[in-house]
């Protein structure tokens, strides 16, 4: 009456489910993995930035089964996607959620070229789920044309209030000092942010990012290498979010 | 459950079972049948969710093995390691009052986690992780 690992029967043959089992096996697994329906996604590259860090993750738990809570090291700025050895660490998450930039093409109107918008969809975040921390992630290519010597200055605003004109109500979140010669991913915390989102929904207008120079001028994000367009996949901007369950999650009666 | 009634049955009364007539039974049932039905152990059971034609959405694993336990709880429990003490207990009581009193059950005494790693219908991506979704150890309970 005890078995482990090592002592493990063999007792039936492999065969192919009948089509009655497979959907009773879906509903099981589903309603175990407390999901109403499976998914179905309109696009499912894997090969896109967030499925990517996505996969780092999960590579990373997979190798530390025993920890009973998945930690992550929060990267500021780094070449690669998930960086063990530095920073922050974020931990107790039960739950890590991408979220991809709804904002489809970069918008080139007069008023609008210094900055790029971002908008992320949080409305798939169960109820019982609570943020424990949140990031904008944008990545930084190496740029030395024209800009040798020259820092830029890169701001992160949360829209607050959109007008029909061009005015916007905007609120700092966090500005960073750019060198054309470096190249990874920046972090911006965006924690309370996306607290607030959650508790209040209508209250999600999105992200600005501006860029200026030394001398203060407005430049493209492109100029210091910031990728903000669907281009190249692998380093497109998204956003993460860690999550803790609160308290027991209840699977659904059936 | 004792209630002292030892050496109190009444004249032609049918005499109460004991614990000692369940082991007898139990060993002479053995002998009879010449066969002994396997006791609770961990069963392979492979969970494919490849199988169940899920790729487009669950991104890792491809599945995962989860494991079942089955199999009888049978006389003698104690010398058992994973068996509970109740568990136990219940075997002999079950043999004192079969039709009342169930054998005990051959459940999971641990459970591990795994990661899944999915889009959701908005093509968000993300990583959760199920506690309790598979089965390290089986025992009586």
């Amino acid at each position: 009456n005890f078995s482990t690992d090592n002592e493990v029967r063999s007792s039936f043959i492999q065969r192919r489910l009948r089509s009655q089992e497979r959907r009773e096996m879906q509903r099981e697994i589903l309603s175990i993995l407390g999901l109403p329906q499976r998914p179905r996604p309109q696009v499912h590259t894997k090969h896109t930035a967030a499925p990517m860090f996505m996969m780092d993750l999960y590579n990373t738990i997979s190798e530390h089964p025993e920890i009973p809570r998945f930690s992550y090291y929060r990267p500021v700025y780094h070449s690669s996607l998930v960086t063990p050895q530095d920073n922050r660490f974020l931990d107790d998450a039960d739950t890590v959620m991408s979220f991809a930039n709804l904002i489809e093409h970069e918008q080139d109107l007069p008023h609008r070229q210094h900055r790029r918008e971002f908008r992320f969809d949080l409305s798939g975040i169960p109820d019982e789920e609570v943020i424990t921390g949140a990031e904008f992630r944008i990545y930084k290519q190496f740029t030395r044309e024209h800009f040798d010597n020259q820092t830029f200055r890169v701001s992160l605003y949360q829209v607050l209030q959109e007008s029909t004109n061009s005015d916007l109500e905007l609120l700092l979140l966090e500005q960073r000092e750019l060198w054309p010669a470096e190249e990874g991913w920046l972090a911006f915390d965006l924690t309370a942010t996306s607290n607030l989102w959650l508790d209040n929904p209508e209250d999600n207008l999105g992200l600005h990012l501006v860029l200026e120079d030394s001398r203060g001028q407005r430049r493209k994000p492109q100029l210091a290498g910031l990728v903000t367009s669907k281009r190249p996949q692998e380093k497109q901007p998204f956003m993460v979010a860690f999550f803790r369950a609160n308290g027991v999650r209840f699977r659904s009666v059936r | 459950s004792a209630h002292g009634h030892k050496g109190r049955h009444s004249k032609g009364a049918k005499p109460q079972r004991t614990v000692q007539d369940a082991m007898r039974a139990v060993e002479a049932a053995k002998e009879n049948l010449g066969v002994s039905k396997e006791g609770c152990k961990k069963h392979e059971l492979y969970v494919s969710f490849r199988d169940l034609g899920w790729q487009d959405w669950i991104i890792a694993p491809e599945g995962y093995a989860a494991y079942y336990c089955d199999g009888e709880c049978a006389f003698p429990l104690n010398s058992y390691m994973n068996a509970t003490n109740h568990a136990i207990v219940q075997t002999l009581v079950h043999f004192i009052n079969p039709e009342t009193v169930p054998k005990p059950c051959c459940a999971p005494t641990q459970l591990h986690g795994i990661s899944v790693l999915y889009f959701d219908d908005s093509s968000n991506v993300i990583l959760k992780k199920y506690r309790n979704m598979v089965v390290r150890a089986c025992g009586c309970h």
